[in-house]
């Protein structure tokens, strides 16, 4: 699965995913990717694109729920991401995200996420695993 | 805070032993992805442009599951599916099980700009694609041989994996674990 989430300078915001799905899965099925809500979404708030098991994916509505959390709940993009990938069984799930703010967050419960991001006071990073 | 962009290229059990030669294109990849996206931004072009410009690189690259390198279903076809969604408006395209269309993400695209729907799938979202210009390929440009080896390990496992999901041995159990 490939993704992409961007925002301007105005906070307009757009999310974008494609993938080939799971090896070995049935012929027919559907996966998150294109169930809007679960593997991508976009509203005013923030721009979700997901990634990893999408039958666990689509149980959590993990990328509305991003932008539900910030809405309803008030947190910022990184909380909201941080605590939506934690409500997901470990090991399944991986998300990018930005806001209408310009905040980014990458978060995942698996081994590893292929992962970059950029923002416009300069930051930039490309990743696979934990940096830390 | 002005601009913002992120990408990823899949998540899952990607081992911190992998090999260099796997590692290496697929950073690769996303930094040129970055750059691509980034040089978008700075020109003043439209996230849903943007989104959509960097996801058609990264399914045209081999080294990830979309498009071009998608992994196999358990009969060994592909039936790829992408989303693009805009926020300030909502508008959304999808589509899924497609399998001769070379840029998923665009077909969602038109989707969303050329019809009353959401979502497409299979031989209706074939059909439009054809009826709309959009790029198609044989099946063989989607296929490489590591996915084949990928699906024959899934298979000798009895399990469905997760992009990067390493083989184990055959087990026991539910086939629809990942």
């Amino acid at each position: 699965t490939v993704g992409c989430v961007a925002v301007d300078g105005a906070g307009n915001l757009a999310a974008a995913t494609s993938t080939g799905g799971l090896v070995n899965k049935m012929a027919g099925r559907i996966g998150d990717t294109p169930v809007v809500g679960a593997g991508t979404y976009a509203n005013h708030l923030c721009a979700v694109s997901a990634t990893g098991k999408g039958e666990f994916i689509i149980r959590a509505t993990v990328a509305r729920d991003v932008a539900a959390v910030m809405e309803y709940k008030g947190l910022s993009l990184k909380e909201a991401a941080t605590y939506v990938i934690d409500s997901v069984p470990k090991g399944n799930a991986g998300l990018v995200a930005v806001s209408a703010n310009g905040e980014v967050a990458m978060p995942y419960n698996t081994t590893g996420m292929f992962r970059a991001c950029a923002t416009e006071d300069g930051y930039s990073e490309v990743g696979i695993w934990d940096t830390e | 805070m002005g601009w913002a962009i992120a990408l990823h290229g899949g998540a899952g059990d990607i081992p911190v032993t992998l090999a260099e030669e796997r590692r290496a294109p697929r950073e690769a990849t996303l930094g040129r992805c970055l750059s691509l996206g980034v040089a978008a931004l700075k020109a003043n072009q439209a996230p849903l442009d943007v989104v959509e410009l960097v996801v058609r690189e990264l399914e045209n690259c081999p080294h990830f599951n979309a498009g071009k390198g998608s992994v196999l279903t358990t009969k060994g076809t592909v039936e790829m599916e992408a989303c693009i969604m805009d926020g300030i408006t909502k508008n959304c395209g999808a589509v899924s099980g497609v399998s001769t269309v070379v840029n998923p993400i665009s077909l969602a695209r038109v989707i969303m700009e050329k019809t009353p729907h959401i979502y497409l799938g299979f031989d209706g979202a074939e059909a439009f694609a054809r009826e709309q210009g959009v790029e198609v390929a044989e099946t063989s440009h989607f296929i490489t041989q590591e996915n084949v080896e990928r699906l024959k390990q899934a298979k000798g496992a009895n399990r469905v994996q997760i992009d990067y999901t390493q083989p184990i041995s055959a087990v026991n159990g539910d086939s629809q674990i990942g």
